[in-house]
């Protein structure tokens, strides 16, 4: 016996999965696109656990930008966008790649563009959360940061840096402690 | 980062991610979201998989592919998971991240590295209401 339809995300994030549940049983219409997107979009308007949407993860330049893919296990066609910047609904955006090209994969400011042209508004998705973090950053000599093999010592030091004559042992790279964790992840 | 399954009453399986990434990455860093077979994989003739974590890791090793691939080679989802994310632990011991699996049947399988617990959360006939479930790691 199938248990189908089901909807399942990764983390706790239940109002996400309630939005695409909803979605899904809202007709007997196929929607497990519309499920999807839409249920995405509700994390997206949460910012849920600021790792996902806007004003969450700034890069080293205190700015946020967004990652999305939809693959659709019928057609094995996807949509995808990388880096999108200043455009707040990347997993929609994400569809559009899916449904409004023969491309994959769509990144930085051109991915911007593409939604542009489909009406997505250019937003800053920067917000007084993602700005105190990126001061926070700063304030702490930019740790932690995702450099190595540059001087000055990235470990202690901010940016500008230059290539380093000294290599680390790159054997020790796969038991560095990791960076990631529940707050901060992809 | 939010990684969902979807399957339909009609057995129409989609996946996909949506993410902001690393906090402090360097400007220009994509991580494993939006890349097929890292981020999310589908195939309705199997099932699918949605990975999350550290991105720069996980991407080396395709672990949404590898899950479905298992999957369609006739492991259960939380068999697949496990074969999916031990090909990288196996690697890098320190690697934190999780994975959720469905078969085309809505069986269900998660398993995680780097963490106590992984949280996921399930909406089915059986879960009208949306229920948070975890696998210890």
């Amino acid at each position: 016996s199938a248990n189908i339809p089901l909807v399942v995300n990764t983390w706790n994030f239940i109002n996400a999965t309630q939005k695409a549940w909803e979605i899904l049983n809202i007709s007997e219409n196929d929607n497990a696109l519309d499920a999807l997107t839409l249920g995405c979009k509700v994390c997206q308007d949460e910012q849920c656990d600021n790792t996902v949407g806007y004003g969450g993860s700034p890069d080293e330049n205190g700015e946020t930008t967004l990652d999305a893919l939809i693959f659709d296990g019928d057609t094995m066609d996807m949509g995808a966008v990388g880096g999108l910047r200043s455009v707040k609904n990347a997993i929609a955006v994400a569809r559009y790649v899916l449904e409004h090209s023969e491309h994959s994969f769509l990144v930085g400011n051109l991915a911007s563009a593409f939604a542009e042209k489909f009406g997505f508004p250019n937003e800053s998705l920067q917000t007084n959360f993602s700005l105190n973090l990126w001061e926070e950053w700063k304030a702490n000599n930019c740790q932690p940061n995702f450099w190595k093999n540059v001087f000055p010592d990235p470990k202690n030091h901010c940016g500008p840096y230059t290539e380093s004559n000294i290599l680390a042992d790159n054997t020790l790279t796969n038991t560095v402690p990791t960076k990631f964790n529940s707050r901060n992840h992809d | 980062t939010i990684g969902m399954i979807v399957i339909s009453q009609s057995g129409h399986i989609v996946a996909g991610t949506s993410t902001n990434g690393a906090t402090y990455k360097i400007p220009g860093r994509v991580g494993d979201s939006p890349i097929p077979g890292a981020g999310a994989y589908a195939d309705s003739n199997y099932g699918a998989a949605a990975a999350t974590g550290d991105g720069d890791i996980m991407m080396r090793f395709l672990p949404s592919f590898l899950a479905v691939e298992q999957l369609r080679l006739g492991a259960s989802p939380e068999k697949a998971a496990k074969i999916s994310l031990s090909r990288i632990i196996d690697k890098y011991p320190t690697f934190f991240g999780g994975i959720i699996v469905a078969d085309k049947k809505g069986n269900i399988g998660a398993y995680c590295n780097g963490m106590e617990q992984f949280p996921f959360s399930v909406a089915s006939a059986d879960y009208p209401n949306s229920v948070i479930k975890y696998v210890n790691c």
